[in-house]
């Protein structure tokens, strides 16, 4: 699971 | 993005800097936690890491270099510059009971056990208790100053808007983030009591809280 794809939340 | 997303990044970023100018213009840190304000560094740290392997937008990119910024600044100025003036009588939550058990839930519950996303996890499940000391503090003092009471209202009300916006984005785009959610909820039902206040008190105009 990409990391980015996953929280692009702050 | 969606407006309550944009709304609650806003919300929480005025927070950050009504409190950093309040302590910065009042010269003093009197009523204001620094263990509240260490637990979001460490909040910041752990979770804006991906800062140094990927650029998810320069929106992103510049929060988050800000919310870093802001929150050492924050700590810099309780524990260094206006030490005088906090209140260490007064801030006295043992964090340890915060950090460790949160510490062990983020190995336990998370999504992937990858050591960026365990820290990531940490910093969720940190953030949902972070404010606790500040909260447990004003009790114990039993008044808040107006300008604390504007932070910890914008403070509680960004994580509320971003529970629309997860309801948003799992309406529209089918995200889900279970863990983030439950952190969420948990976050922002330990304001309600604050909220209440705010909301009561404010009307009366009465330049303090007193928190039961």
């Amino acid at each position: 699971r990409e990391f980015t794809s996953l929280h692009d939340e702050l | 993005m969606n407006i309550f997303r944009l709304t609650g990044d806003l919300s929480h970023l005025a927070a950050i800097i009504i409190l950093l100018l309040k302590i910065w213009k009042t010269r003093s840190c009197a009523g204001i936690s620094g263990k509240s304000q260490v637990l979001f560094a460490l909040v910041f740290t752990t979770r804006y890491l991906d800062l140094l392997t990927s650029f998810i937008s320069l929106y992103n990119t510049t929060m988050k270099i800000i919310y870093i910024g802001c929150a050492y600044a924050t700590v810099y100025l309780i524990y260094m510059k206006f030490k005088a003036t906090y209140d260490g009588n007064h801030d006295t939550f043992r964090v340890e009971f915060l950090v460790v058990p949160v510490g062990g839930l983020a190995f336990l519950v998370n999504h992937d056990f990858s050591p960026l996303e365990i820290l990531w996890t940490f910093s969720i499940y940190l953030e949902s208790v972070a404010i606790l000391p500040q909260l447990f503090m004003i009790s114990k003092t039993g008044e808040a100053e107006t300008i604390t009471t504007h932070y910890l209202f914008f403070l509680g009300l960004y994580r509320a808007l971003y529970l629309i916006n997860w309801i948003w984005r799992f309406y529209f785009e089918g995200f889900f983030d279970m863990i983030a959610i439950v952190a969420g909820v948990v976050q922002t039902i330990l304001y309600c009591d604050f909220f209440y206040l705010y909301v009561t008190k404010g009307e009366s105009g009465s330049n303090k809280i007193n928190p039961a």
